[in-house]
This record gives structure tokens, C-alpha cells and sequence, in this order.
């Protein structure tokens, strides 16, 4: 079983 | 004043079909530079970034910066009113409602214009750090459009391996698995069909394939590809528009539980 990460796990919001 | 004008459309109507599955509207942002875009997909894994220099353009001006809010939809539904052979140009006014498009036929013969009101957006930036990645993989597009869409049959996400010995696709799904493996190329007789592998240290990732087949759709813009990964971070898929500027989309990799 394979979870999808969000990209703001890795960017910040500016 | 805001014009910049193309003297071909082509080019902004393959930009428009390599990002209408991921957005549904997005912020145009227009400066002395040029025209820049950042923007996510719905569910925030995935986020495109286009730039178009404005020495890339056969004219262009902007007067002062504008952010212009457009629907990715409606901008598609115009673009595909112009023949590639036509110019295009985009203008607005200071503090504008709306953007003009304007075709131009080859001939001078026909004109067409189209006027798009412009949307308010909340603007959701995100700050992408400079990143070393472990691996860089060059390779053609249609290759790598071709082991999505060859994949997708077998699983809904594809595992992306890279060594010094190549790049290492594999689906596995309910009815079975695949895997592709591509070589570095020795000697390519043309650069766009060589794959070249930039490896500082073996990567292991795994994406979902509809985000993927959604980032192949910028094919048509050009002949390579540009692969960037490093362990546990997003995934870059870089394509080169012309002499004018690339487009790139990020993906967040999925994790085992």
C-alpha cells in the first residue's frame, strides 16, 4: 500500500 | 499596456493542451521578464511552472506588472480557434477585466478576436528551494510518453529506478507487472533520441501514473525530456519550449505505509 504525499509536505507556502 | 505576440500559435496552443488536465485556472504573472505561472493541481500533488521569456516573443511590452487570473478552460476553448500558422497576440489594459486575443491569418486576410474576462484568484505561492538532485535523466519525450501510458495498463503507479547501468520503469497491479529498462545511449546519432544519465547516487521513487500521463501531454512542446530526482522529494519533468522558456511540473512521489 502506496500513500500519496502532498507537495507542501516538501515546499512552503511564501 | 500589456502585448506580447507571437508570431506563431502553435507553440501557445501546445503550452495550453500540456496544462488544461492539471489546472483549472491559473494566475498569469506578466513583468519586463516575461510571463510566469505557478500553480497547483486540486489536490495539491502536483504543480506546474511555466516561463516564457519576453525575448522569446516577437514583440513585447508590459508597461507595469499584472497579475492576470485566467480559466485554463476557456483560455484552451480560444486557443483552438487559432490555426498554428497564425500570430497570436495577448493584450490587456492597466488594471485590466479582461485579455484580448488576437489571430492573425498568414495571409493578413483574417482576424479574429477574442476577449476573456479575467477571474480573482487567490493566490497560493510556493517557495521551491534549490535543489542538487541525485539524479538527472535526459531522454526522448515520446519514449517516456509512450512507457506512461504503456504502464498505466498494469498498475496506478509507476516505480522509477535509476543506476549508472539506466532508468528502470516498473508497474505492478492485480493481473500483473511490467518493467521497462532504457540503456544509456553510447552513441546517439541525433541528440534528441539519446537517453543520458547524470547520476550522482541511485534513486528509487514511486508516482502516480495520472499525474504522469497528464505531465506527457507537453510532448508535443519537445523532442527530450528532462527527469530530476532525489530520494523522498518531488519529482521534476522538465520540457523546453522552443527558445522561449520551459515548462516544469513537479509530483509528489507516494510512500509505502
Amino acid at each position: 500500500q502506496t500513500n500519496q504525499i502532498h507537495l507542501q509536505e516538501y515546499y512552503y507556502h511564501i | 499596456m500589456f502585448e506580447a505576440r507571437l508570431a506563431q500559435s502553435a507553440i501557445l496552443k501546445k503550452v495550453l493542451e500540456a496544462v488544461k488536465d492539471l489546472l483549472t485556472e491559473a494566475t498569469f504573472e506578466c513583468s519586463d521578464s516575461g510571463i510566469q505561472v505557478q500553480a497547483m493541481d486540486n489536490a495539491h500533488v502536483s504543480l506546474v511552472s511555466l516561463n516564457l521569456r519576453s525575448d522569446g516573443f516577437d514583440k513585447y511590452r508590459c508597461d507595469r506588472n499584472l497579475s492576470m487570473g485566467m480559466n485554463i478552460g476557456t483560455m484552451t476553448k480560444i486557443l483552438r480557434c487559432a490555426s498554428s500558422e497564425d500570430t497570436v497576440t495577448l493584450r490587456a489594459w492597466d488594471n485590466p477585466d479582461n485579455i484580448i486575443f488576437i489571430f492573425e491569418s498568414q495571409n493578413k486576410e483574417k482576424l479574429s478576436e477574442y476577449e476573456m474576462k479575467l477571474i480573482n484568484m487567490d493566490q497560493e505561492h510556493l517557495g521551491i528551494p534549490e535543489t542538487v538532485y541525485s539524479c538527472v535523466v535526459k531522454m526522448p519525450s515520446q519514449e517516456f510518453a509512450r512507457i506512461c501510458k504503456d504502464l498505466s495498463q498494469f498498475g496506478e503507479a509507476i516505480t522509477i529506478a535509476c543506476s549508472k547501468e539506466g532508468i528502470k520503469f516498473t508497474a505492478a497491479g492485480d493481473y500483473g507487472n511490467a518493467n521497462i529498462k532504457l540503456a544509456q545511449t553510447a552513441e546517439a546519432d541525433k541528440e534528441e533520441e539519446a537517453v543520458i544519465i547524470d547520476m550522482q547516487e541511485p534513486v528509487k521513487l514511486t508516482f502516480a501514473c495520472r499525474y504522469l500521463n497528464s505531465f506527457v501531454k507537453a510532448t508535443p512542446l519537445c523532442a527530450q525530456v528532462k527527469l530530476s530526482m532525489s530520494g523522498d522529494v518531488p519529482l521534476v519533468c522538465e520540457y523546453q519550449i522552443g527558445d522561449i522558456g520551459h515548462i516544469r511540473y513537479y509530483l509528489a512521489p507516494k510512500i509505502d505505509d
